[in-house]
Parts: C-alpha cells; sequence; structure tokens
C-alpha cells in the first residue's frame, strides 16, 4: 500500500476532526481508497471518513489492508509535517508498522517516521440507505457557532425543521436559548446558501457535546448537510470535493 | 428527561 498527497494540510485537518471522538481504529484500505468507521466508546457516535483514491497524488493497494492506528500517535507524526509538504503513507503486506514521509516542495526537508499499527478489533455497522425527512444545507461555520453557542445554555439541542426554517433550542439551569435560520439563496456564493428540503417536518434532540465534536471538522469544508428523519440518527455530512467526506453520525435523545 | 439512544439501536453490526 503506497498513498501520496501533494498537501498535508487535509490529511492534518482529517485527523484533527475524529481524534477526540474516537481514538483508534482502523484505516480499511482497498484500491478505491482509505475509510474508517468507528463509534465513540459510548456508542452514540459514529464516524464514517472515505478518501477516495482520485483524491490523492498516486494511490497504490494491491492488497485490501486494515491499519489500526492510535489517531492521536497519527496527529502527533502529522504535526511534524508542513501544511504544504508532501504526505507519502507507505505499508508492506505482514508489516507491523506504517511508515510517513514528508517532503518539502523544494525538496530540501524529507522527513519519515515509522508508527506502530494496533490490533484493534473494530465493530462494523451496516448504514442502511435512508429517504431523510429533512435535509439543511448550510456553511458549517454557522453550525459550529450555533452549537457553541447553545452550549453555554443546555447539554441538549432540540432540532426542528418546518417549510423555510431550522429552528434550534436549548433549555439549562441558567435559562433557554434558541437559534433560528432561514433558508436564503446566494447564486454567486454558493457556500453561504442556507438550503432546507423538507419533504416531513422533523424535530429531534441530539446532545450538545457530540455535534461540538463533529463540528471540529469545519476548517475541511465550507458548507455541512444534515439529514434528518424522525426516530433515526442525525447524519452530519462534510464534504470534500474530489477527495470524500466526512460522516458523523448521532444517535437522538428519546422520550421515555 | 429524554433518554441517550444508542448507534446499535438503529444500525446492526454486520
Amino acid at each position: 500500500f503506497e498513498a501520496k498527497w501533494d498537501h498535508a494540510s487535509t490529511l492534518k485537518k482529517v485527523i484533527d476532526a475524529v481524534k477526540d471522538l474516537i481514538g483508534d481504529t482502523s484505516w480499511d484500505c482497498t484500491n478505491t481508497g482509505m475509510s474508517l468507521q468507528s463509534m465513540d466508546s459510548s456508542h452514540v457516535a459514529l464516524v464514517h471518513v472515505l478518501l477516495k483514491s482520485e483524491g490523492f497524488e498516486s494511490y497504490r493497494c494491491d492488497r485490501n489492508v486494515s491499519m489500526g492506528i492510535s489517531l492521536n500517535s497519527m496527529a502527533k507524526v502529522l504535526k511534524c509535517a508542513g501544511n504544504d509538504d508532501s504526505v507519502t503513507l507507505r505499508h508492506e503486506s505482514e508489516s507491523s508498522v506504517v511508515n510517513f514521509a514528508f517532503e518539502s516542495h523544494k525538496e530540501e526537508r524529507v522527513s519519515e517516521f515509522e508508527l506502530k499499527l494496533m490490533n484493534i478489533d473494530t465493530e462494523h455497522l451496516g448504514i442502511p440507505e435512508t429517504e431523510y425527512d429533512s435535509i439543511i444545507k448550510m456553511p458549517s461555520a454557522d453550525l459550529r457557532r450555533t452549537c457553541a453557542d447553545l452550549s453555554q445554555f443546555g447539554d441538549s439541542v432540540t432540532i426542528s425543521c418546518a417549510k423555510s426554517d431550522v429552528r434550534f433550542e436549548t433549555s439549562g439551569d441558567i435559562g433557554t436559548g434558541n437559534v433560528r435560520l432561514s433558508a436564503r439563496g446566494s447564486s454567486d456564493k454558493p457556500e453561504t446558501e442556507i438550503a432546507i428540503e423538507m419533504i416531513n417536518p422533523v424535530s429531534l434532540t441530539f446532545a450538545l457535546k457530540y455535534l461540538n465534536f463533529f463540528t471540529k471538522a469545519a476548517p475541511l469544508s465550507d458548507t455541512v448537510k444534515l439529514c434528518m428523519s424522525n426516530n433515526h440518527p442525525l447524519c452530519v455530512e462534510f464534504p470534500m470535493p474530489e477527495v470524500g467526506y466526512i460522516r458523523y453520525y448521532l444517535a437522538p435523545k428519546i422520550d421515555e | 428527561g429524554p433518554v441517550q439512544g444508542r448507534m446499535e439501536d438503529y444500525f446492526k453490526a454486520i
């Protein structure tokens, strides 16, 4: 297995976006790309990352391999790469290590690191194809700000989607808060658009703690998609055009 | 209050 990115910045951001939520995980490498699927330790959230082979500068995977890696260690290794350095990952069949090579574009500096692989029993869940009742596309910075703001007031947020607006509400010991975002088009700046596709109205409650973990992916993507159906996990997707995506799933809080 | 659901309540292991 050998994969090369032209710039380290995307991989650094991907790892930063998921490491605090899932810790140790397995990267599944096939000839179509690298992916991981992992739940957080309390099995409330699930992360699915796909890095498509087309998104790499060069990519080769002769035999499918599952590489168990501590994401905190991977973040440490990637700290040694400059944002504009190229990154090459190498793993030989049966080897218990993965190699990272970073090269500056002027080629005057090359650094190499070897990371020990871990034995990780990952439990994969089948994610069913779902026709969601409501899909909201919005700037990722708006979601990050909304979740951070409401976290000051409560632990949970109720997200309600009606025809042309989406409402985030919370309440706690010191008071209550809500943020309403209305659909807005923008032909010249599509990344600032708020688009609401509602087949059925939805209202679901989620733990803000996890949503705040998810919005760590905001630096990867200007836009985010919230896909919701009543009594179904929320899907928060950060698309990376040409490269792949990070999708986070979060189980709702349910009234007993 | 509401109870936190778990991923396995919705998605099955494969």
